[in-house]
């Protein structure tokens, strides 16, 4: 464990409970993409299967429970108990354009060829690209409430410290994870435009919009 | 330098 690692799943957690929150308090998912949290949903449920076959540590399983637990809790939210304030129509990437590539790639390039391996592979591929339906409503919409741009700053945030962690392990360790890295940089680079906006108008105490 | 998983991450 080392401070990237640690202040990685700690921006990770906190974007997490940042759209439960503001969802939770606001009554309302208006904004948010169901589709961008019903594939974390699955991104999760994929990559945590290990926590039936292996024991890493106290932290490890945890923070996988608290995951997987929040992210159902969120897609809940959205399709059931605020399902009146969830804005289908500006919903309207289509997931099977993420979701049959990353499942044909993650069968061809994998680590090993065994059903834990492959839906571990899987989720590290669609992580990569789940933000997609999020990011494609605030095109769409051109405008994104301020909770919403933490929300994507925190999410960003993790991967890109996930990719200074790797360097470090790479460094320390002299061990390194290629379709990690990959799928990371791509999901890291996916944030680039948004972080651009977030740091000229967000952190200035302007709303975030697009123009028309 | 040796790859592989990193099963210990997240």
């Amino acid at each position: 464990m080392n401070i990237f690692r640690l202040t990685g799943d700690l921006s990770h957690l906190a974007a997490i409970i940042i759209l439960l929150l503001k969802i939770w308090k606001s009554r309302s998912c208006a904004g948010i993409s169901g589709k961008s949290q019903i594939l974390f949903a699955l991104v999760f449920t994929t990559r945590y299967l290990d926590l039936f076959t292996s024991f890493i540590s106290l932290y490890n399983t945890c923070m996988k429970l608290i995951y997987i637990g929040c992210a159902y809790a969120t897609v809940y939210l959205i399709y059931a108990k605020f399902r009146a304030t969830y804005d289908g129509n500006h919903d309207s990437f289509r997931v099977e354009f993420l979701v049959v590539p990353v499942g044909g790639l993650s069968v061809l390039i994998n680590h090993d060829f065994s059903p834990l391996e492959i839906l571990w592979t899987f989720s590290i591929y669609l992580e990569s690209v789940a933000i997609l339906p999020q990011l494609f409503m605030i095109s769409k919409t051109g405008e994104a409430e301020t909770i919403t741009t933490h929300y994507l700053f925190c999410l960003g945030l993790y991967r890109a410290l996930y990719l200074f962690n790797w360097i470090w392990r790479f460094y320390f360790e002299g061990f390194f994870d290629m379709i990690a890295i990959v799928a990371g940089v791509v999901q890291t680079v996916l944030y680039c435009d948004f972080f651009y906006l977030y740091v000229t108008k967000v952190l200035k105490g302007k709303k975030l919009s697009l123009p028309a | 330098e040796e790859e592989g998983k990193l099963k210990d991450e997240l």
